[in-house]
């Protein structure tokens, strides 16, 4: 139920902070 | 002493000896290396001047340079600490340990409430996170109703604004942190305990033998 959604857990799945990425080859 | 590589990565502006840069970070000597190794890779991908452009971080991040994104701006805002445009190695390296494992969680608390605080208000304000949320909508292709997206915003607020003033401050964040550790998991990398191992080649090359 997206309403029961944390905005802040919802805000850190976003592509711009998966920092992970500047990683791969 | 100094073998030849060494005397010319030291003309690269904004490049600093990895032994300063590991006794001010989560990272060891060898490590910074390895990271140098990255950033060579990145700050070379477009412009190649020893820096990482906005468009540079973008193709690392999305594949795209043109790929422009909320939170990816507000992480080069960050690592861009001399607000000159651009990242240079010591930005990058002292940045990116806030993300490394060992660093404190201080630290990182610290960091995600800046990188919310889109206006350098000093506080996450209601518009601010709602601003954010609608990115990651758009980003993520998904669609909520504008009264859903308030209703999740509204609830978010009351959690996180303990005195009711319509923004988070830090201490407010510092609490719904500690009771929603979660949101911090992606301000921790695991990639960089083992940054060696990923770019390997500088290490060949290192004069200073790490003492840990």
């Amino acid at each position: 139920r997206p309403v029961m959604m944390n905005a802040f857990e919802l805000i850190s799945t976003s592509q711009g902070l998966n920092l992970g990425t500047l990683f791969e080859k | 002493m100094g073998c030849l590589f060494t005397k010319h990565i030291k003309q690269i502006p904004g490049y600093e000896e990895p032994t300063v840069l590991a006794g001010e970070t989560s990272f060891t000597v060898s490590e910074v290396e390895a990271l140098y190794e990255l950033f060579k890779k990145l700050s070379s991908s477009i412009i190649v001047d020893g820096l990482i452009h906005k468009e540079e971080f973008q193709l690392a991040l999305f594949k795209n340079s043109n790929t422009r994104n909320l939170f990816a701006d507000r992480i080069f805002d960050l690592f861009d600490v001399k607000r000159n445009g651009v990242i240079e190695f010591g930005e990058f390296v002292r940045s990116l340990s806030v993300f490394h494992p060992n660093t404190a969680i201080s630290e990182k608390i610290e960091f995600a409430f800046r990188l919310y605080d889109l206006r350098h208000t000093g506080f996450i304000e209601r518009e601010e996170l709602k601003e954010m949320v609608l990115a990651l909508l758009k980003e993520s292709d998904l669609c909520l109703s504008d009264d859903v997206v308030e209703t999740i915003v509204d609830k978010t607020f009351s959690e996180a604004d303990l005195n009711g003033d319509g923004k988070i401050d830090r201490e407010e964040w510092k609490e719904f942190v500690a009771r929603n550790p979660s949101l911090l998991k992606n301000m921790t990398l695991p990639y960089l305990k083992d940054i060696t191992i990923a770019f390997p080649s500088f290490v060949l090359y290192s004069e200073v033998e790490d003492s840990d």
